[in-house]
């Protein structure tokens, strides 16, 4: 999950 | 998703269809760096490997969709389309930008977060990001009589990270374990980049004059 969420922006 | 983010992502969506409006309006590329252009492509390449892989938003598909398709279009048009190709200024986008993915390449591998392909290469596109308007600056200030849209284009594209920037911030102070050091300074050097074009578009806006970079 952390790692999708770092993922989030363009 | 703050108001940050999201207009930062909208200049961005707006740079490109200025850029792709200027070039299909006009039926020319002049002014417009090529090398900018494949730089981007890298970087949008190099960010979005994990675009089938892992789902976040179909807002966050689609934009990128979007940014990858775009770009590789301008590419296209201005490598292959018979009346496009021919107002491509070649003798005057002569940026080495070797100098730009060797050094920000070798950078990823050393500064990263996890050593890992996917990591390395995502890392990279967030370096490559930071110079790779720079072919383009040194475009404009080599043509003279810059036309609008084009100076229009890097406005955008320029506030973009801008905005990001806000968001950054935004997120800082409302998300306790949100950080990411690496994209914030790069995305702050990205944004210095900028400052000299921004103060020249900005004085020849408020001067209602032609704008020229000084060379």
């Amino acid at each position: 999950a952390e790692e999708k969420e770092a993922k989030d922006e363009l | 998703m703050n108001i940050f983010r999201l207009a930062g992502d909208m200049m961005h969506l707006f740079s490109i269809i200025v850029l792709l409006l200027k070039i299909n309006a006009t039926r020319s590329c002049r002014g417009v760096s090529l090398k900018t252009q494949e730089l981007y492509a890298i970087v949008f390449v190099c960010r979005y490997l994990d675009l089938f892989t892992s789902f976040i938003s179909l807002y966050n598909t689609t934009m990128k969709l979007i940014f990858l398709l775009s770009t590789f279009t301008i590419i296209y048009w201005m490598r292959f389309h018979k009346v496009i190709r021919v107002t491509y200024d070649r003798e005057q986008d002569t940026f080495r930008y070797q100098f730009l993915i060797l050094p920000c390449f070798l950078l990823a591998l050393v500064l990263n977060n996890e050593f890992s392909a996917m990591e390395v290469l995502w890392t990279f596109s967030i370096y490559l990001e930071a110079v790779a308007i720079l072919p383009q600056l040194v475009l404009l200030q080599r043509t003279n009589n810059i036309d609008n849209l084009t100076g229009n284009y890097v406005f955008l594209l320029g506030s973009y990270r801008a905005l990001y920037i806000l968001n950054w911030i935004y997120r800082f102070m409302t998300e306790p374990n949100y950080r990411q050091y690496l994209v914030w300074i790069s995305g702050i050097v990205q944004t210095i980049v900028y400052i000299d074009f921004f103060y020249y578009y900005i004085r020849s806006w408020r001067n209602n004059e032609k704008l020229s970079l000084p060379a």
